[in-house]
């Protein structure tokens, strides 16, 4: 079934976030699942904050995705 | 730092001022950006030259959603700026986001707050993971020196110390949540949440959120002092007031009331008092117990007045906790005290300790 819209928004949120600050994959990457990136990436960004590490998308992980931050990924090359 | 460690070979840096935000007078930035960079090269052997025409090491500009290096900002909030690690071409340029509200103080975007974490990567450095940190990669507003000893360290790895030493002195880093010597300066309920005041920083615990969040009491009060002294939630006003030094403040949810600050001596206290310790209010009884040095007064909300009888002693009324403590609160029909870095579960009703617990554990370890 199609995802109420807030969290739809909050997963391409999410998605945006952990894209741009921790390199997460876009799409598919051959047999592994993008899932597991997903997860893997926001338990990433969750240790990082010192945020509890679950790496699922809760309330908390959410809000400080959705602070005012600077553009530079906080992990990873920038070039 | 970034990956690699990339850093200027050269000591002797310049910068240029490409274009102006109109949010701001041109002399403001010029002063912020002047500001940021001095910052750095109060704890380096850096020194920034301007330049007004040509390359510089360090290109500054503003700029609103893609902006010429392919690295779109995205309208007011979220982005606000980015800066390019050391290196040729973009390597040290600085980018603001056009959309933000930029701003000489707190009422929106500091320039000077984010221009001076961006030179910070402009020089060099990474995201640091310590809150209190100026390359902390969220905004916050705070006031005094920006550099945390975090800061200090990460820029000093890559260039050394200043040969001729400013005598600033970097912020502490953050106090850690779990450490087991963590004493706390101050802890108040608010609507439901607790704040636990520590230094510069609050915590904040929120019965729905299983991990308190540490943020910069500048951040949310910018006219509040960086240092909380004792703090006590009246419920049946729905206030939340707050001790600093001789002041006092009175919170109506997160907003300051008007007409604070106020003197602690309009609750009664006499004049010599300079500081108070730690507050409660005890919600069964309508008062407040205000506790400086090695004894405490009662102030009865209901009449605005303090109770005669007082100033008591605290070892004597409130035997097993000892005759100085730090914070106070009252939770689930007990009074904790905070002493060091002990908590004491005190019954009210018993006059006696029913455990010790240590400080660290009102953040959940």
């Amino acid at each position: 079934l199609p995802l109420p819209a807030d969290d739809t928004d909050t997963w391409l949120l999410a998605e945006k976030y952990l894209r741009r600050f921790y390199g997460l994959p876009v799409g598919l990457q051959g047999s592994r699942k993008a899932a597991g990136d997903f997860q893997k990436t926001i338990k990433q960004m969750q240790r990082f904050f010192k945020l509890k590490v679950t790496g699922s998308l809760n309330e908390e992980t959410v809000e400080v995705m959705k602070q005012a931050r600077c553009g530079v990924p906080d992990v990873g090359e920038y070039t | 730092h970034f990956p690699r460690k990339l850093k200027w070979n050269t000591n002797k840096l310049t910068f240029r001022i490409l274009d102006y935000t109109p949010d701001l007078q041109k002399s403001d930035v010029d002063k912020a950006i002047r500001k940021a960079l001095n910052l750095w090269a109060a704890v380096t052997p850096l020194t920034f030259k301007k330049l007004h025409t040509g390359t510089a090491d360090i290109m500054i500009s503003f700029g609103s959603g893609e902006h010429g290096d392919y690295n779109p900002f995205d309208g007011p909030n979220n982005l606000l700026a980015h800066a390019y690690p050391p290196g040729q071409g973009i390597g040290g340029d600085v980018h603001f986001d056009e959309d933000e509200n930029w701003t000489k103080d707190s009422t929106a975007y500091n320039l000077f707050i984010v221009a001076a974490h961006e030179l910070g990567h402009a020089l060099g450095m990474g995201h640091s993971t310590d809150a209190g940190a100026l390359m902390y990669p969220t905004y916050s507003y705070r006031t005094g020196f920006l550099l945390s000893e975090d800061d200090v360290k990460g820029i000093q790895e890559l260039y050394g110390p200043n040969p001729n030493p400013t005598g600033v002195t970097p912020s502490p880093d953050s106090p850690k949540q779990c450490d087991p010597m963590l004493s706390i300066d101050a802890v108040t309920g608010l609507r439901g949440e607790t704040m636990v005041f520590k230094d510069r920083f609050y915590w904040r615990l929120h019965p729905q959120m299983p991990e308190p969040d540490q943020i910069l009491i500048k951040s949310t009060w910018p006219s509040l002092r960086n240092k909380v002294d004792a703090a006590y939630e009246n419920p049946e006003k729905d206030q939340v007031i707050i001790f600093s030094g001789i002041r006092m403040w009175a919170l109506n949810g997160y907003d300051i009331v008007e007409g604070y600050p106020k003197y602690i001596h309009k609750l009664g206290l006499p004049k010599k008092i300079r500081k108070l310790d730690a507050a409660v209010h005890i919600s069964d009884t309508g008062k407040t117990l205000l506790f400086t040095d090695e004894e405490y007064w009662s102030y009865d909300e209901a009449t605005g007045r303090m109770d005669s009888g007082y100033p008591r002693s605290i070892e004597k009324d409130f035997p097993g906790i000892g005759d100085k403590i730090d914070a106070a609160v009252y939770q689930y029909g007990f009074l904790y005290f905070f002493r060091d870095n002990l908590r004491y579960e005190y019954s009210y009703t018993h006059k006696k300790v029913w455990r010790v617990l240590p400080t660290n554990s009102i953040l959940n370890c």
